[in-house]
């Protein structure tokens, strides 16, 4: 499976400490584009308490449970997907404490029937507790992508995370720059709701790539609302070069 | 001390279940609004592994820890200020699993020197799970302000630890609406970036108060950036009728 030290699937964990800043976007749309290249696509959604794929991604049918647990996983647009809003009501509050947000981790590496899958995609929580520390040694060659957007406050959280994965030895693949500013759709002036630069500078501080810098775009909003990752070209564009 | 049932600190808790919505940002300028009246106030930043509190306030010295363990709070525009970004340097990752953070939860309650507060604002991490187990568990008498954005996503975490809150008896005081449209500094025009109506529809569905509907506003992002809280006659008003 896909544990195995020698399994050909790359798993790319999208991180960044900090929340709202965009994961689960860029997440969904990344597998997404990936999937409509032709490439064999897992995504995980690891944010147990915060879960938003399922949304984003449209599906609203639970995943099989087989008699010996094993769990088949939903498909949408070309991807295999796993979630615990999949498994409860979008208004059921997961109260659970650290280490069944673990067991609940394991489980989606585990038990579900991947595919032989080019990709899995981790949709990671913020923070780095429990599963960020369970993602390492469950599997230490992951490789994370970090997601931030402009603002020191939220570089500073995404430098944290990238702190922890260098005493771990997992590759950080680099940084995607996120609501890097706004466009206004009346008057076409731009303006850095967010602030500006701190991507850039936390790609050279880290010595890894500025890999998009993804301005804040209504349609995209829209489109995880609709739970239709976005065709756009310009964004596949953006995510085909990763 | 402020955990005695029969204290008069009331306790406000500062919650939306999904990070990035404004916790933070509306927690330490509540917190500034209200010594701007003369109220005696207290912030607590019980987000462990997200700490922003500190910056959004301009601390930047930590606080200091007596022989017996007591911790005496800094103190930034009239606010008793504690947080995990105190202890730690900003590029430090705190890698801690669930328990830890529930230690630290305790300690910050327990052992800080709070004064004889009005107000202890507390700004919880996202989620649903140890520190606000811990959080019932401690202060059951604990009253929740839930922030949203108007996207639907978030107002579904959000009625997640409404659910929570009902389950364990806590008071909700309503809701705060945020980023809720952006007026385009060059040509005046709105925009619903993140879309509109989830949070009219939250505070109906709990039947709780909107308290606020709070646009993005540049100046708040800026004054966050510099450690210096808004005391802009708008936002101030808008969290003096809270
Ligand atoms: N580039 C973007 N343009 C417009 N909206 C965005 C963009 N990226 C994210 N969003 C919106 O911002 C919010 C936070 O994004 P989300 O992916 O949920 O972040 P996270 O997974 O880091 O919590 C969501 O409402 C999402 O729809
Ligand atoms: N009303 C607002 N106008 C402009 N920027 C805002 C507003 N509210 C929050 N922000 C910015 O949005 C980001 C997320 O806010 P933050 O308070 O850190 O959220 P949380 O505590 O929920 O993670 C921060 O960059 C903050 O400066
Ligand atoms: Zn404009």
């Amino acid at each position: 499976g896909i544990l195995d030290e020698g399994s050909r699937t790359r798993i790319i964990a999208v991180a960044s400490g900090k929340g709202g800043v965009g994961k689960s976007t860029v997440s969904a749309n990344l597998a997404a584009a990936l999937a409509r290249q032709g490439r064999k696509v897992g995504i995980m959604d690891a944010d147990i308490y915060g879960f938003s794929i399922p949304h984003i991604l449209g599906v609203d049918t639970a995943p099989v449970v087989l008699e010996d647990q094993a769990i088949v996983p939903q498909t949408a647009h070309g991807v295999q997907v796993i979630s615990m809003g999949s498994f409860v009501n979008e208004d059921t509050p997961i109260v659970w404490r650290g280490p069944m947000l673990t067991k609940a981790f394991q489980q989606f590496l585990g038990d579900v029937l991947w595919a032989d899958l080019d990709y899995l995609i981790i949709d990671m929580p913020p923070g780095t507790g429990d599963v960020a520390l369970s993602l390492y040694q469950l599997i230490p060659r992951s490789m994370l992508l970090l997601v931030t957007t402009p603002q020191i406050v939220a570089a500073n959280v995404a430098a944290r995370v990238a702190a922890m994965a260098r005493k771990t030895h997992q590759r950080l693949l680099g940084v995607i720059e996120n609501m890097a500013y706004f466009l206004c759709p009346h008057c076409g002036e731009r303006t850095a709701i967010f602030g500006e630069g701190a991507g850039e500078e936390l790609a050279a501080r880290l010595h890894v790539p500025l890999l998009a810098q993804l301005p804040l775009l209504v349609p995209l909003r829209e489109a995880s609302d609709k739970g239709q990752p976005l065709a756009d070209e310009q964004l596949v564009r953006l995510f085909d070069d990763l």
